[in-house]
């Protein structure tokens, strides 16, 4: 494996988005990696409706909440296909789920994989490279305040609460990080990212990990 | 906005400063770790920024082993 990798540097990561007061973090993370695995395999990067997996995945609670695995079960089950965010553009609140023609553009997917790699960090990287970005759900609480650096302590594992994208990591300085892309707005973090210590499962990175299949 | 909100935004961020405090102190002068400030989630209270921005819901998965092949989690 290499010692560092970033699937933006491949340019096959969409830009920050931000979520704003709704509680679809699950949907962007979701929809992030679908972007990613469709920038892959079909070398165009689109950014893909959040609001669709919002307002459509009725097993979820759009903007009061929602699992990530929960809505990629959705997505391979119905075979749904993830519209353009330009046709069904963010809202930040949940509204009426829209349908479209089955000749119009979209992204369906043909598998995805949920596991809990808590004592396989290691593992993780190589599926970060195998499978595309990676969806995770961690305990955010302490991100409040973030403003950079690598989150090695305070950060427990006991409560996921937040999902986010993994598209890399780094293990070229002393302290070996993931690169984690968040959707509170490129202005929080590092440019909308947060960097998090490898190898001890902090904020539980590693309890809820999956990917798509396209 | 009311003077009512005002005063509890007041509120919250002197709280999120004694919080970013205690937080940077326990970093042991590491150049390396995570710092912290404050931001645009400075003027809520811990209570409010869980309430609206941590709503998502962790699902029961199994865990890896490396046995397991891609084919086989296509499955409903």
């Amino acid at each position: 494996l290499p010692a560092k990798f970033d699937w933006r540097d491949k340019g096959i990561v969409t830009k920050v988005r931000n979520q704003g007061v709704c509680g679809g973090c699950w949907a962007f993370s979701v929809v992030g990696i679908i972007e990613s695995v469709h920038a892959i395999k079909r070398n165009v990067l689109e950014e893909l409706s959040v609001q669709q997996v919002i307002d459509c995945s009725y097993i979820n609670s759009g903007c009061r909440g929602g699992s990530p695995v929960g809505a990629l079960g959705w997505i391979n089950q119905t075979r749904v296909k993830l519209v353009r965010d330009s046709e069904y553009h963010f809202q930040a609140e949940t509204g009426l789920c829209r349908y479209f023609s089955r000749a119009d553009f979209g992204v369906s997917i043909k598998g995805y994989a949920a596991y809990d790699l808590s004592d396989q960090e290691d593992k993780m990287k190589k599926l970060l490279l195998e499978w595309g970005p990676l969806a995770v759900v961690v305990d955010a609480a302490s991100w409040q305040d973030y403003l950079g650096g690598i989150i090695q302590y305070h950060c427990s594992s006991g409560e996921p609460n937040h999902a986010v994208l993994i598209t890399g990591y780094d293990t070229t300085g002393s302290i070996p990080f993931w690169i984690v892309k968040n959707s509170w707005g490129p202005a929080w973090g590092i440019d909308g990212y947060v960097r998090i210590k490898i190898g001890s499962n902090v904020c539980g990175i590693a309890d809820e990990v999956s990917a798509a299949f396209l | 906005r009311s003077s009512q909100q005002e005063e509890k935004e007041e509120a919250a961020k002197w709280e999120s400063i004694l919080r970013i405090r205690r937080l940077n102190s326990l970093s042991n002068g590491d150049n390396t770790t995570a710092f912290y400030g404050m931001n645009q989630f400075s003027h809520l209270f811990p209570e409010e920024f869980r309430a609206i921005y941590l709503q998502s819901k962790s699902s029961k998965v199994p865990k890896f082993t490396p046995e397991v092949r891609v084919e086989e989690i296509d499955k409903p």
